[in-house]
């Protein structure tokens, strides 16, 4: 309409939107809770239809077509780098309203990860599989392993760099500011940590990244995590996750163990958690076309 | 013929302007609602993929972005209709950013190549 084409044609499009509204969820519901398209009566042209989509299925890289659950969260960091990269740097989507930062504010847009996707025609992001696995620390120390399953990602898939992203709260309850400096290590877990019936048994890990926070504000951190990855998908080695533990120097006050958001907190709930946990992304090509490079503006059509 | 004294300029009532007919770029804005893959499209909702349509006449004027060997084609199809025109296509495509649920509930951000019309041509 409106002097614009649509993708299927008009006896088409009409049985695709009357299917749709016969479509009832009991039935409809894949296993994950997700919408299921409902099968039409066989026909021409609902063969006509069904090889249209498979082919432009096809052409978007995948098998069959997404249902995504419910449960199905989009990262707010994703929705920035897509803003980011097609040059759309309106305000944010209402529909979609990003965690407040403490005070109040909006947190600030991520800078755009020029050097990874330059590289990259593909970003995906994954959240950790909630095997929260407590590791023996030091008794100062908190350390928790993450498992991020990356079965999902294509074998033509060359992963040319990989970032996990944590976020930590500020924290207001320090009088001084020597009291306030963290040092988050993330490690790659080399062996799987043995069950508590081994008896005390040393964690082999390899440090791959880390850095010294202050806890006066609160943001996203982005540590490089790509050697493990690029081991775990190209050098197809054993994916035993990866861990993250946050030092906190000498003297910290009672408030250190609140600043990493490493995993659910009561009574919040899980409402910012869902954005607020783990991220893992990873940027790769697939071989076909061109990276990511980053649109600067672009006008209106 | 150098004998013949040079003709007038064409003094004739001016040719009727096929504006619009010859090959150019159309809108076609392509909603991703229409098919029902709103659900798993994050975004865009929809863009412009545009297409190409119009006439490749002989002579091809110079705006139609034309090949050497669409311009031989044309002054053949003048002479002889078995062969056909040179055909309206695109010339130039540009890529579009998309961010998707896949079949696994994983976001994904892909960059998908040559998904719209940036300028068309008889070829």
């Amino acid at each position: 309409g409106g002097g614009h084409a649509s993708l299927i044609p008009g006896p088409g499009k009409k049985r695709t939107a009357a299917a749709a509204e016969e479509e009832t969820p009991p039935p409809g519901r894949g296993p994950g809770g997700g919408r299921r398209t409902p099968s039409p009566p066989p026909g021409p042209a609902q063969d006509l239809l069904r090889g249209f989509e498979a082919s432009l299925l096809h052409m978007f890289g995948l098998r069959r077509r997404p249902q995504p659950s419910k449960a199905a969260v989009v990262p707010a960091y994703m929705r920035d780098l897509y803003r980011l990269q097609s040059g759309d740097d309106d305000d944010d989507d209402p529909r979609h309203p990003r965690p407040d930062e403490a005070g109040g504010r909006p947190p600030a847009r991520p800078d755009y990860p020029d050097r990874p996707a330059s590289r990259a025609n593909t970003v995906r992001s994954f959240h950790h599989e909630e095997h929260l696995d407590s590791l023996p620390g030091t008794g100062e120390n908190v350390a928790f392993r993450f498992v991020f399953n990356l079965s999902t990602i294509p074998e033509d898939e060359v992963i040319s760099s990989a970032e996990l992203r944590l976020y930590r709260e500020r924290v207001d309850q320090s009088p001084e500011w020597e009291q306030g400096f963290h040092r988050i290590n993330v490690y790659e877990v080399v062996r799987p940590p043995p069950p508590p019936s081994a008896g005390p048994c040393p964690l082999i890990t390899r440090l791959l990244d880390t850095r010294l926070v202050h806890h006066n504000v609160s943001r996203w951190e982005s540590f490089d995590v790509s050697p493990a990855v690029a081991r775990w998908t190209r050098g197809r080695r054993p994916n035993h996750g990866l861990a993250v533990e946050a030092t906190h120097l000498p003297r910290a006050g009672p408030a250190r163990a609140r600043h990493v958001r490493v995993s659910r907190s009561l009574p919040h709930g899980d409402g910012d958690w869902a954005q607020l946990r783990p991220l893992l992304v990873t940027f790769g090509h697939d071989g076909r076309g061109h990276a990511l490079t980053r649109r600067a503006g672009r006008p209106k059509r | 013929s150098p004998k013949r004294p040079p003709s007038p300029p064409h003094r004739g009532p001016p040719r009727p302007r096929k504006k619009g007919k010859s090959c150019r770029r159309h809108a076609l804005y392509v909603d991703f609602s229409d098919v029902g893959w709103n659900d798993w499209i994050v975004a865009p909702p929809g863009y412009q993929a545009f297409y190409c349509h119009g006439d490749c006449p002989f002579p091809l004027a110079d705006h139609l972005n034309s090949t050497n060997h669409a311009i031989v084609q044309t002054l053949v199809n003048s002479v002889n209709a078995s062969i056909p025109r040179a055909c309206c296509v695109p010339t130039e495509l540009s890529a579009i950013s998309m961010l998707y649920l896949d079949e696994y509930d994983k976001v994904v951000l892909k960059n998908y190549q040559e998904m719209v019309v940036e300028g068309c041509g008889c070829r």
